[in-house]
């Protein structure tokens, strides 16, 4: 077993210095981590600097681990040793153009660390690991979970945990990482709920996308300079062709714009649908099918009159109600403008 | 409300302009107002009393351009348009928004027609595309409380394609136009408004002789419609009786 | 106050509250 482990162990380097990340990677995850044969510990160390960061993996053994992140070109390796001597650490580092073999295996590598972390105390470790977790989501599409996490993340008080200084930048940066997620993210009641807390957070209206963010949260049709702007701010695997042909930003956008003419319409034709959204009539009702079916959106379809009938959330009556409340409400605004003016 | 709320600053900052100002100068000062994307209110600039002064004058013009957007409607620019002045894209914008506000007075249900009449427009998507956003979206670049509810536009409502309608929920309010006060007054006395929790309710008790009307007219069709169903009902089982016979 | 006399005349249009088919029908 050790002199298979050796050779795992230089395999992985000759494949880490062709930069072939991915076998590097899987050539390590065969080493059985269970056996505790390992008595030095070895770690490997790549630095490049080409600007992609994130942290993809790692392994352990004996019950420890070592956790590196990669940030902006700079390598940060924090170590949780209490048996240093049988630790085995590698670094995968994956580039964002080839994310969905990757991220497979960097969600198997992040699942392996999930036992680990819930055993550990140490604050850095766990920080760096939620990071990393809020990436690998971000990285398979699951938008929300994402920015969930993120959110987390942002909201830490501590400034100094460990030896690890945590700057205002970061929480920003892991902010508007949230907000992107959300905006990217499934458009329905759940986003919904997400936008929601993230409006309401005074911080978020810092950030460069607070002007799309607001858009979004109140439900209203996003045009193309500011669709234009937001994409600019997305990583490659944030803008990749899905296979309706369709990016991962197009889809989220029309989405986001089908339910918010869902609140301006009571009905409205596909083929007006379509030019609204920017996309055939045929597509509009694809996707206006699948976001009824997935309780996204409330509504039903006429296909042989081609049209869409929208339904709101609450009925009839309760909407009557929640107007007489709006009514009495602005008849109060008055009455306490009249009073501060003595009238 | 919302809109008094963030035009109550740029209706300041024109009633200083206004009333440092004399004359002929005073045109650039309502253009600029009546451009300005955040105004929809012009009376306070009306009562500044050098703008009064314009009446009679040889800038009088420009006075009744500022009428026009107090209380007129595009239709009205258009039957005066010989008499008063190029009216700027801006202000052509603000016009017509604000001839949406007029119509929203009197009908809660504006039908398309009325409005692409209204509004020199020509076809729905155009139409519909003002109203949601230049009229529904309007007020976009104005910062939101936190607290208010997700609205910030001069109308609310629900456009309805089939029926070739928009449903108007809730519409800002224009300046009163000279006698309107008399009606809106009558008005307030005839709607029981001290009550706010019976508000609704009264209106509704008003018509409630219209509705024990409507209601008895509903059971006696109801009757109606359940005496034709017995009488199909009958002549279907007959008609079965007699295939029964003719078979055996 | 024109301001309060615009609020004042906002708020008598949104009376009645709903005024569409559906709800008359809900409402009898």
């Amino acid at each position: 077993e050790e002199q298979v482990l050796i050779i795992r162990e230089k395999l992985a380097e000759l494949y880490e210095s062709e930069q072939q990340w991915s076998k590097a990677a899987q050539m390590l995850s065969g080493i059985d981590l269970d056996s505790g044969m390992r008595s030095e510990s070895t770690i490997l160390f790549s630095v490049s600097d080409d600007g992609c960061s994130g942290i993809y993996s790692f392994l352990s053994i004996d019950g420890t681990f070592i956790f590196v992140i990669w940030l902006s070109g700079s390598l940060m390796t924090h170590s949780d040793c209490r048996n240093v001597s049988k630790l085995l650490v590698y670094i995968l580092r994956m580039s964002w153009s080839n994310v969905d073999d990757d991220a497979v295996n960097a969600e198997a590598f992040i699942n392996k660390a999930s036992f680990l972390v819930s055993n550990s105390q140490h604050e850095v470790l766990i920080l760096q690991y939620k990071v990393c977790y809020a990436r690998i989501l971000d990285l398979k599409r699951k938008f929300l979970e994402a920015a969930l996490r993120y959110y987390d993340i942002s909201q830490i008080e501590k400034r100094q945990i460990g030896d690890e200084t945590i700057d205002e930048d970061a929480l920003e940066q892991a902010l508007s990482a949230a907000v992107t997620c959300t905006i990217l993210a499934a458009a329905g009641p759940q986003r919904s709920r997400v936008l929601a807390t993230l409006y309401k957070d005074e911080r978020c209206s810092k950030l460069k996308i607070y002007p799309i963010l607001q858009k979004v949260y109140l439900e209203r049709i996003l045009r193309k300079p500011e669709i234009d702007a937001f994409s600019e701010e997305l990583k490659p695997h944030q803008k990749a062709l899905l296979p309706d042909n369709y990016t991962v930003l197009d889809r989220a956008i029309i989405e986001h714009n089908l339910l918010s003419a869902s609140k301006l319409y009571t009905n409205i034709r596909f083929d007006e649908l379509g030019t609204l959204l920017g996309i055939p009539p045929h597509k509009a009702e694809k996707i206006a099918s699948r976001m009824i079916c997935e309780d996204r959106m409330r509504g039903s379809i006429d296909q042989v009159e081609a049209v869409i009938h929208f339904e709101d959330d609450t009925e009839e009556l309760q909407q009557w109600d929640q107007q007489i409340v709006g009514v009495c409400q602005a008849l109060n605004d008055i009455l306490d403008s009249m009073a501060k003016k003595g009238m | 409300m919302e809109i008094e709320e963030k035009q109550a600053e740029v209706i300041d900052h024109f009633v200083k302009q206004a009333s440092a100002q004399k004359g002929s100068a005073l045109g650039s000062v309502f253009v600029e107002a009546t451009s300005h994307p955040s105004l929809f209110a012009f009376s306070e600039i009306l009562a500044v009393p050098t703008v009064a002064e314009l009446e009679g004058t040889d800038n009088s013009v420009h006075l009744e351009v500022l009428r026009l957007f107090a209380y007129g409607t595009w239709s009205d620019y258009k039957r005066k348009s010989g008499k008063l002045p190029q009216l700027v894209p801006d202000q052509v914008l603000k016009l017509k928004q604000l001839t949406v506000l007029t119509l929203a007075e009197t009908k809660k249900v504006l039908s398309y027609d009325q409005l692409m009449l209204e509004l020199d427009v020509t076809n729905v998507r155009e139409l519909e595309d003002f109203l949601i956003n230049d009229c529904m979206y309007a007020v976009r670049n104005m910062y939101l409380q936190l607290s208010e509810l997700s609205f910030g536009g001069l109308v609310r409502g629900k456009l309805d394609q089939l029926r070739r309608y928009f449903e108007v929920q809730f519409a800002a309010g224009r300046d009163l136009r000279p006698g309107q006060l008399g009606s809106m007054i009558q008005t307030l006395s005839n709607c029981f408004w001290l009550c706010s929790l019976e508000l609704a309710s009264s209106t509704r008790l008003a018509t409630s002789d219209n509705l024990l009307v409507t209601i008895q007219d509903k059971i006696k069709w109801a009757d109606t419609m359940s005496e034709l169903d017995k009488k199909h009902r009958k002549e279907l089982e007959d008609r079965v009786m007699e295939v029964k016979k003719a078979v055996s | 106050e024109s301001s309060l006399l615009r609020q004042v005349s906002s708020l008598l249009r949104r009376l009645p509250a709903i005024e569409s088919e559906k709800f008359q029908d809900d409402f009898l």
